[in-house]
């Protein structure tokens, strides 16, 4: 049984898989002795979408600025095209011959490749999607690397117009993203990953207020101050390593499903 | 089985034109 990691993946492909399973156990059983129905107007339905597809698709490769997208995506669109044409081919030996069975293994094949091809085509654009929200955590985690050579007030508040903006970006999209996993583990220690950065950030600006501040006045406690701001930075920083760690599962975890 | 062929490629239709709308959505 497919798995998808995604609401919208599941949605999209598996309806499709059942169907595609059900046909294939159908005519890999022989229980298919009758002439095969006039596939050509829903084969040219599925051509014609498919033509459209391609076409959309050719424009994304072209207009985006995902190396990875623009590596893989091609792929996944062949597989669709040359699938689209057996299923085609099919079709015209089958008004031929309504029982002929290398047409019937060629609409199989064409379901089949289908499938794939579209499961491939949407689970390209998923991955490029992940990859822009773990660009926006490394962004946090860059800024957070800065902390500890903030030494005066204005630095500081530099600091946070710049961290500022990062994390509620972060917060925004891991939080729209934790909303769409089907996997509910994930989710889980997406929220819990999420809250910890929402709760260390205030804390954190607090711990490089007192460091400045102590630092200003010849403290003598300056170090222990760093001490503190620097392990409120660690612990974001890991929070923010696990978030892009489960973002990028896509896998089930065994044990759940026994 | 003719009603599972023309469901299938009906079904198949649909999902190429939802791959079709992620890919536009996403893109916009």
């Amino acid at each position: 049984m497919p798995v998808f990691h995604t609401k919208i993946i599941e949605s999209i492909l598996e309806p499709v898989a059942q169907q595609v399973s059900g046909l294939i156990i159908l005519h890999e059983e022989g229980e298919d002795g009758n002439a095969m129905p006039d596939l050509e107007r829903p084969v040219f339905a599925v051509s014609k979408a498919v033509t459209n597809l391609i076409k959309v698709g050719r424009e994304t490769i072209n207009s985006s600025d995902d190396p990875i997208l623009k590596q893989d995506m091609p792929a996944s669109l062949h597989r669709v095209e040359g699938a689209s044409k057996l299923l085609e081919e099919a079709s015209g030996m089958l008004k031929v011959d309504a029982y002929s069975g290398p047409a019937r293994k060629k609409l199989i094949e064409g379901s089949r490749g289908i499938l794939q091809g579209t499961s491939a085509l949407v689970l390209c654009f998923d991955e490029s999607e992940v990859r822009k929200i773990i660009r926006e955590c490394k962004k946090v985690l860059d800024y957070l690397a800065v902390a500890e050579v903030i030494e005066t007030m204005e630095d500081l508040v530099q600091f946070l117009k710049d961290l500022s903006p990062c994390l509620s970006t972060v917060s925004a999209k891991v939080s729209a993203r934790e909303k769409e996993l089907t996997h509910q583990v994930h989710r889980e220690i997406l929220v819990r990953c999420l809250d910890q950065v929402k709760t260390l950030a205030p804390i954190l600006i607090c711990s490089m207020k007192i460091y400045i501040h102590i630092l200003s006045s010849g403290g003598k406690e300056a170090s222990e101050a760093a001490e503190n701001r620097n392990y409120l930075v660690s612990r974001m920083t890991d929070e923010l390593h696990e978030i892009i760690r489960v973002l990028q599962l896509t896998t089930y975890d065994e044990d759940e499903w026994d | 089985l003719r009603v599972g062929w023309e469901q299938l490629l009906t079904s198949i239709n649909r999902n190429i034109n939802e791959v079709e709308n992620q890919i536009l959505t996403r893109d916009s």
